[in-house]
């Protein structure tokens, strides 16, 4: 059997939320390791890739490998019906065509249990390289979600390049161009208002902001994101969830004929 | 206008 518990149904709910309007279904791989995902947009453009470790979990057990497929909009309709701070089990017998999941709120006094229908989906698995990034950057997740925000109020595309003393974030379209440079501050008082960058050569790329506002929706799962670039490679776009694992982005770029 | 490189241009599918 498969059985994982979480203190918080509000994790499961944000991760949801954060992939829900880029992909419509997807296969999560449990093993004895933890969970992962992997799924590309229907574009083909974009892949998301979550990591949940087992240790991160209160409780967890998979006695065997097993893929669920899942439809997410299904998922979220459930994961609706949670309390933020109820503890969330995940669970399936060996074979199911379902998957249990059920809530608990703290005191114990209301218990939600609900069986999502799995379906069948083709495991089109892609292999992303060991990278190299010849830059990095760490940023506040929210700083990011608003340039993002605010950028494509202006046009389509972003440029995004990386120096040695921070990043800028460039737009252009029908009204005119801007650009938006988040300098280098190791500096700030909490870790996660500081910026870092981490470079070995400048890395300009331009990316869909459409895609990049998908990314943004997993604001809510840390305060702070990391961008990886390396020319002419698609960038990573990770969201670490502290104490057990990540949910990364990959977009591929847009290049001048 | 740039163009949209899909993702498959850089990882296989296994």
């Amino acid at each position: 059997m498969f059985e994982a518990k979480l203190n918080e149904a509000s994790l499961l709910k944000k991760i949801v939320e954060a992939i829900r309007e880029l992909v419509t279904d997807a296969n999560l791989d449990c093993s004895e390791a933890g969970i992962t995902m992997q799924a590309m947009d229907s574009s083909h453009v974009s892949l998301c890739a979550l990591n949940l470790r087992s240790d991160g979990f209160d409780h967890y057990r998979c006695d065997r490998n097993l893929s669920l497929g899942l439809n997410l909009a299904n998922l979220s309709k459930i994961l609706k019906c949670a309390g933020n701070n109820d503890v969330c089990t995940l669970r399936t017998e060996d074979d199911a065509d379902t998957l249990t999941v059920t809530f608990e709120s703290p005191k114990q006094e209301r218990i939600s249990e609900f069986e999502l229908k799995l379906i069948a989906l083709d495991a089109e698995h892609l292999g992303i390289p060991d990278t190299n990034y010849k830059a990095q950057v760490r940023m506040p997740s929210a700083e990011f979600q608003r340039i993002i925000r605010d950028l494509s109020v202006i046009g389509d595309t972003c440029s995004i390049a990386v120096g040695k003393d921070g990043v800028r974030f460039g737009v252009e379209g029908d009204l005119g161009s801007g650009s938006i440079s988040v300098k280098q501050n190791t500096a700030a008082e909490k870790e996660e208002e500081r910026v870092e960058v981490h470079m070995e050569e400048p890395v300009e790329l331009t990316f869909a902001l459409r895609y990049l506002n998908f990314f943004a929706k997993a604001t809510p799962l840390g305060p702070i994101v990391a961008l990886s670039m390396s020319p002419d490679v698609p960038v990573v776009v990770e969201f670490p969830i502290e104490t057990v694992g990540y949910l990364r982005f990959y977009l591929a770029p847009k290049i001048d004929e | 206008l740039p163009r949209q490189v899909a993702l498959a241009t850089y990882f296989q599918a296994h």
